[in-house]
């Protein structure tokens, strides 16, 4: 999928993290998705 | 909360000029995220994006011989961005509709609610108006 770029994002005290890749290949579960 | 969504990621097709968001996104997020969640991370993503872009324009421009400080100021201007930029979550429904997602909204609730099929969530983004 390439680079994979980490972001926390907090809203009232709620922290997530969210992973982006350039391509769902390799990245997503096998959805058949290019 | 430790279930993972996995959503594609779209400026939305009739609201957003695609020339200024032409980028798919795949993302990967925790199931307890809520589209506010989301909304502030698509702000933060392209404020960095539009930050580094400009540094890499300006360092151009200084190679050329252009005056110094525009980093400084393209800095700024992408930190009120990240402040101030908000944007409007949509997903498709049937006959090419989007519906507005509520930011309260759980994304987990999101795919059990609207998606209901077997493949990544599919999302939709734009400016919102008022602004």
């Amino acid at each position: 999928p390439g680079e994979v770029t980490v972001t926390d994002v907090t809203i009232n005290s709620l922290t997530v993290t969210f992973r982006e890749a350039l391509a769902a290949k390799g990245f997503f579960r096998g959805w058949g998705l290019e | 909360p430790g279930s993972e969504i996995e959503l594609v990621f779209r400026p939305h097709p009739l609201l957003v000029n695609t020339q200024d968001y032409s980028q798919t996104r795949y993302v990967k997020t925790t199931a307890n995220a809520t589209v506010d969640h989301l909304s502030k991370y698509l702000a933060l993503r392209i404020a960095l994006e539009d930050r580094q872009r400009d540094s890499q324009s300006d360092a151009g421009t200084e190679k050329e011989g252009g005056a110094k400080g525009g980093n400084a100021a393209a800095e700024g201007a992408s930190l009120k961005n990240i402040s101030e930029k908000q944007y409007t979550i949509y997903i498709p429904t049937s006959g090419g509709q989007f519906s507005t997602l509520n930011g309260s909204l759980t994304l987990e609730l999101v795919n059990e609610k609207y998606w209901k099929v077997r493949k990544p969530l599919e999302l939709y983004y734009a400016p919102t108006k008022d602004q």
